[in-house]
């Protein structure tokens, strides 16, 4: 799941 | 979080202000092209979709759902409550030219096949693209209220300024998403002309005029 928290940008 | 990130979530955030204050207070939607907005509405929906899914701060969850609640506002200003000043002959973009290669795009090149992921890809290549109706519909009508320029140029800024960001995380945090990088450059370069007259008119107290 640590790719999604990459996607951290609005 | 960054300076070049913050300013540019905060120019975004003023340009949707800008335009529902711009509707509502003139109450007229003239020179604002809805298929835009249609397209924004379709960006958010489809990249903030993570809202239910994961919560990375107050901050991130909030800006979703104002640029979620003001996307549709807009649409429902526009589309029902002052549709009468709604300019349908001038915002003629076929937004299907737009919507089909975006999808078909999403699903060729994309960081992992998975819905969330194909969903998030095919918002940041529709976004880059989005403004056009809105910039066709100034060419057609050859001119554009200042709050529109205004609303126009804190919108073209903001994905401006996450090209910044993106230069800042490549090197203090080696990180960096080449879909978002290369749709946020052609996004950007699509306001280059727009930029140019806000710049040399708008900025001087003349009217947006296209030159026809």
């Amino acid at each position: 799941n640590f790719h999604r928290k990459e996607k951290d940008e609005l | 979080m960054n300076i070049f990130r913050l300013s540019g979530d905060l120019s975004h955030l003023l340009a949707v202000i800008i335009l529902v204050l711009k509707i509502w207070t003139t109450r007229s939607c003239a020179g604002i092209s809805g298929k835009s907005q249609i397209l924004f509405a379709i960006v958010y929906v489809t990249r903030y979709l993570d809202l239910v899914t994961t919560f990375v701060s107050v901050y991130n969850t909030s800006m979703k759902v104002i640029f979620i609640g003001a996307s549709f506002a807009t649409i429902y200003l526009m589309y029902s409550k002052f549709k009468a000043t709604y300019d349908h002959n001038h915002d003629s973009f076929r937004i299907e030219f737009l919507l089909a290669p975006t999808v078909i795009l999403a699903l060729l090149i994309n960081q992992k096949f998975t819905v969330l992921e194909v969903l998030w890809t095919f918002s940041i290549y529709l976004e880059s693209v989005a403004i056009l109706p809105q910039l066709f519909m100034v060419s057609k009508t050859g001119e554009a209220e200042s709050i529109t320029s205004h609303y126009l140029f804190a919108l073209g800024s903001y994905r401006g300024l996450y090209l910044l960001n993106w230069i800042y995380r490549y090197y203090a945090e080696d990180h960096y998403e080449l879909i978002a990088i290369v749709s946020g450059i052609v996004q950007t370069v699509l306001y280059c002309d727009f930029f140019y007259l806000y710049i040399t008119k708008v900025l001087k107290g003349k009217k947006l005029q296209l030159p026809a």
